[in-house]
């Protein structure tokens, strides 16, 4: 069965937008098939991943409203067994539009399930493993809908010092979802980005994550590497713009970590 | 009058929270009387400021829902000629609060009307000359709010690629906003932050962003620099926890340039 896993943090710029496109792209080279939805009304994911604001005639938006299937909007990216749900500013105003009807925070779990339904009718094609959710940083309807529909979720953490601060707001979420939307949600994993090897106070707030977050941070640390903030402009994933830099090794070792850890399960 | 600057960017992690604590610092320690409002629900702008989450007895939630004055709320921060009204994760719930009151998006605008009358009566102490509002990254009622109360925008755009995208949305926000609640709202200014002078990738994002807002966007650029992300762990604005800093400079150097502008219009 699909495993759904909602990349979050309401700390802006923490790189979840970064991680879900190369923990995709890592994921899909390790044989697993990835859809990734895009909940950014800015859209960064698709356009990282060469989907230029033309070549979205269906997005999330469509998907929320219902009036559109996850598998009818998705696209193929130029990375074999990945694809995407793109997203446009259409996103900005579902909040109003979904103003009054109760059924709002379910709209994702909804088409979700209505996937895997026409998952198991298809004839052609291999299932999807994986669908990672990229975030926009708000606790907003459109998180509030990730969560609802989420097994888990994966928490990229930058390592610097503001963003401890949101450590304990996200945790309060995460319980609060789950005893109310979603009993069985919990955080998969944290994940520590934007890691600057040559200086000791990335190391003091890693250490203050691992002592709040214990054994759900990965050993995996991904390095700050300006070939990973670069490749976005060229339309590609790190692992397809320069395979060889630290930023790809450091995602090709996350995706193996995550398969293990999610074997356990 | 006082001068009332959104600090905004539904982009995350560009430095609105950095702008506002060191622009603040900047054009305290310039003379000017000056006024942070934390919008952020993690309250970043209060902790940077040394305001720990003990130390806030009133907040922008109190002000916000009109059971605090802005004088009231306010605290004075270690920098001379700066004061915050400080930020918790009260401010999280707002949106449902306010849920039906027509009056919402001009809560802020109304609590600035009677921080003007407060201070014509009051014989102690000088006016404020500026209020910055350090706004979430996201395009919520907080932010609405600060746009309808506010004269103008400040935009702090990071030197990546991903903060390109998010402009033309931002403008149109602006031009949202000025032709339905504040008819004087303007882009007061963009300035370019976490600049790497070492890198052409840097250059070139720099060169878009002045290609798309021309003269608005300021000579000063803000470099990366360590020294900046480090200073908050220590509740200290960077003027105070490394003056010679080339940070520091950068924010010196873009407060007295704002000031010249200002005087300008
Ligand atoms: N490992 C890295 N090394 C260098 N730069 C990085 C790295 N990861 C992310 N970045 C850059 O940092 C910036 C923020 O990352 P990203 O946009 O992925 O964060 P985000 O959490 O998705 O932001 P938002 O909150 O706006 O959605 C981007 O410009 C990105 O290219
Ligand atoms: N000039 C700089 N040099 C180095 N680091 C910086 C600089 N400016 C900001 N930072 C760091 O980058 C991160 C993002 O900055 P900041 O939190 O101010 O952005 P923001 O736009 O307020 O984020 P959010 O969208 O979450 O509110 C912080 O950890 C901050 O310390
Ligand atoms: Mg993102
Ligand atoms: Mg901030």
């Amino acid at each position: 069965p699909v495993r759904v896993l909602a990349i979050s943090n309401q700390k802006g710029g923490v790189g979840k937008t970064t991680t879900a496109i190369n923990l995709g792209t890592a994921l899909a080279a390790a044989g697993e098939r990835v859809m990734i939805l895009d909940l950014d009304p800015q859209g960064n994911a698709s356009t990282g991943l060469g989907v230029g604001p033309e070549a979205r005639p269906l997005t999330m938006f469509d998907v929320l409203m219902r009036q559109s299937s996850v598998l009818q909007a998705a696209v193929q990216t130029n990375v074999p067994n990945l694809s995407i749900v793109p997203a446009n500013s259409d996103l900005v105003s579902l909040e109003s539009d979904l103003m009054g009807d109760a059924g709002r925070p379910y709209k994702l779990r909804d088409a979700l399930a209505e996937m895997a339904a026409d998952q198991s009718r298809l004839l052609d094609g291999r299932p999807f493993n994986y669908v990672l959710i990229d975030c926009p940083p708000s606790l907003s309807l459109l998180t509030l809908n990730a969560m609802t529909a989420a097994h888990a979720v994966l928490v990229p953490i930058q390592c610097e010092f503001f963003a401890l601060e949101g450590m304990s707001q996200l945790k309060e979420t995460v319980d609060q979802i789950k005893a109310t939307l979603n009993p069985k949600l919990e955080i998969q994993g944290v994940v520590l980005t934007m890691h600057d090897q040559r200086t000791a106070f990335s190391r003091e707030i890693a250490d203050s994550v691992r002592a709040y977050f214990g054994s759900k941070v990965y050993e995996t640390v991904i390095p700050r590497n300006i070939r990973v903030a670069e490749a976005p402009s060229h339309g590609q994933p790190i692992l397809i713009y320069d395979h060889a830099c630290i930023g790809s090794k450091a995602y090709i070792q996350l995706a193996s970590e995550l398969i293990a850890r999610e074997k356990q399960l």
